[in-house]
């Protein structure tokens, strides 16, 4: 009855009436075209044909990008976004603790784990490095939504991705409950 | 490309605060129901070309079809998630919406909440010998 | 049974034939 907001989060992932995960299938996933799109030249901007041919490098929504590159038929292929990639995921390795996951796309955990469904060499890289930077951050996110009471926590929020907000949002409400109770 | 306007729908929603209900957008859904028609056309028109011979144009209905599947799903997703919004309304408000949040809802959803409320009332007359009232007392009482 | 009606009257009777019926098994919540 009340939203809850962990709820929210444990169910984004493939949720079809999720509109924190229909917003994050929208981000862009840099493809390849692997065969002849006839009359589909307005996907490509930079060009007046009709047809787009092979090896032209395009930016897809991932919901298309899916769509167009399954097993059966692989129109398109796919590479991972530059922040999935090993050059970023050193960063994170480095300190999770000073990326502005929210600058590089506010559904970065979301967004990665959708990654993952693409027949890629570097998926189980990125599972880890999805993993591990999450447990580096949790600890800090739990810390400072325990100890934030009415305050402004802007500052303490402004680099967590749309999952983490969440996680810090239910540690807030436990942190009000207790204190009501506190108070009785 | 296909599927902005379906999108549109969606941000407008994620936008709106907690408790607060957006005016409904017909029109959105008009235009997005008018791009999942066109897109229909225009694959049934090349499954017929297909069928008649002519090469290569599957590509353009498979993108079509996940174009379409996504305009549905952006729909879909905008109504279940406003009527969410308006559920939760009745545990807040009781049996009658305040009128500026009645005035952003569109007849078909006044049409659920009144369903909605008959189903509550019927549940909450069943529990116990004369029925219990569910939604007063969400907090327990301080004594 | 009132939100499959409401789905159906709003927007999935206006949807091309093959796209009017709601796939439980993707709807479902995780």
């Amino acid at each position: 009855l009340v939203e809850i907001p962990y709820t929210r989060y444990s169910s984004s992932s493939d949720n079809y009436y999720c509109i924190d995960d229909i917003i994050a299938t929208c981000e862009k996933i840099p493809s390849k075209v692997e065969q002849p799109l006839f009359r589909l030249g307005f996907l490509d901007p930079s060009t007046d044909n009709t047809t787009i041919q092979p090896g032209t490098k395009l930016e897809l929504p991932f919901w298309l990008a899916s769509s167009l590159c399954t097993r059966r038929r692989r129109l398109v292929s796919v590479d991972m976004p530059k922040t999935y990639k090993d050059s970023f995921r050193e960063i994170l390795k480095a300190d999770a603790n000073v990326v502005d996951l929210h600058k590089i796309g506010p559904y970065y955990y979301s967004f990665g784990s959708k990654l993952l469904h693409f027949d890629h060499p570097e998926i189980g890289d990125i599972a880890d490095s999805l993993l591990q930077g999450f447990i580096s951050r949790f600890r800090r996110i739990m810390d400072s939504s325990q100890n934030a009471y009415n305050e402004d926590t802007t500052h303490l929020t402004c680099k967590l991705d749309e999952s983490e907000r969440c996680v810090f949002k239910a540690g807030q409400k436990g942190l009000d409950d207790f204190q009501r109770w506190q108070t009785g | 490309m296909f599927g902005e306007k379906a999108l549109e729908l969606i941000r407008e929603l994620h936008r709106s605060t907690e408790g607060v209900l957006p005016p409904f957008n017909d029109e959105g859904i008009r235009q997005v129901l008018e791009e999942m028609r066109s897109l229909y056309e225009q694959n049934q028109a090349d499954v017929s070309a297909t069928v008649a011979g002519e090469q290569g144009l599957f590509s353009g209905v498979q993108l079509r079809h996940a174009s379409l599947e996504r305009d549905k799903r952006c729909l879909l997703a905008y109504l279940y998630n406003r009527l969410q919004k308006i559920r939760n309304m009745r545990w807040e408000f009781g049996s009658v919406l305040p009128a500026d949040i009645k005035t952003n809802m569109s007849e078909q959803e006044v049409q659920w909440f009144t369903k909605y409320n008959k189903c509550l009332a019927n549940y909450m007359r069943r529990l116990g010998d004369s029925g219990l009232d569910l939604t007063q007392d969400m907090q327990p009482p301080k004594s | 049974e009132n939100l499959e009606t409401h789905l159906k009257n709003v927007t999935l009777r206006h949807m091309p034939r093959n796209l009017q019926s709601i796939d439980k098994d993707k709807t479902a919540p995780r």
